[in-house]
């Protein structure tokens, strides 16, 4: 049975920083 | 059988096991909003973002997927992404939810309710290393 990491269902939403 | 979608991942089809931050193991429809916070304050990378939902359009590709542009983090960074109807995003306090419920149902038996504007969905960033 394979095993998926917690942080794969999570999207990666990187926020440009503009400060 | 679940018949899934290529560019739709396995771990959203119920039942699938996943490993938080401290090892644990979890049906992904029994997962909890503390379980993303207590793993993300574990990880040394990712830290949880909020992403408010700011808006839901049917995309100009196909009729299969959704642009959802989402307010990311304190600074209020625009991001939009281009995802299956079905594809499943974790709201805070509330769970599994998609732009087509009953899809995510049907596709991947994952208990499921409707993203809306307003939704407020767990993400991730890199932790500033300093």
């Amino acid at each position: 049975v394979p095993v998926f990491p917690w942080h794969s269902l999570v999207p990666f939403l990187a926020p440009t920083q503009s400060d | 059988s679940t018949v899934v979608p290529p560019s739709l991942p396995p771990y959203f089809i119920k039942g699938s096991i996943i490993q938080l931050a401290d090892g644990e193991l979890k049906r992904v429809e029994d997962l909890k909003t503390e379980d993303f916070i207590q793993s993300a304050e574990i990880s040394s990378e990712l830290k949880i973002d909020s992403s408010t939902v700011e808006r839901i359009e049917g995309s100009h590709t196909s009729p299969n997927f959704a642009v959802v542009q989402f307010s990311v983090g304190e600074h209020r960074a625009q991001v939009s992404v281009e995802v299956l109807v079905e594809y499943p995003f974790f709201v805070f306090g509330q769970g599994w939810s998609s732009c087509c419920p009953d899809r995510t149902t049907q596709l991947l038996e994952l208990p499921c309710t409707k993203l809306s504007v307003g939704d407020v969905c767990i993400s991730l960033t890199l932790k500033n290393l300093r």
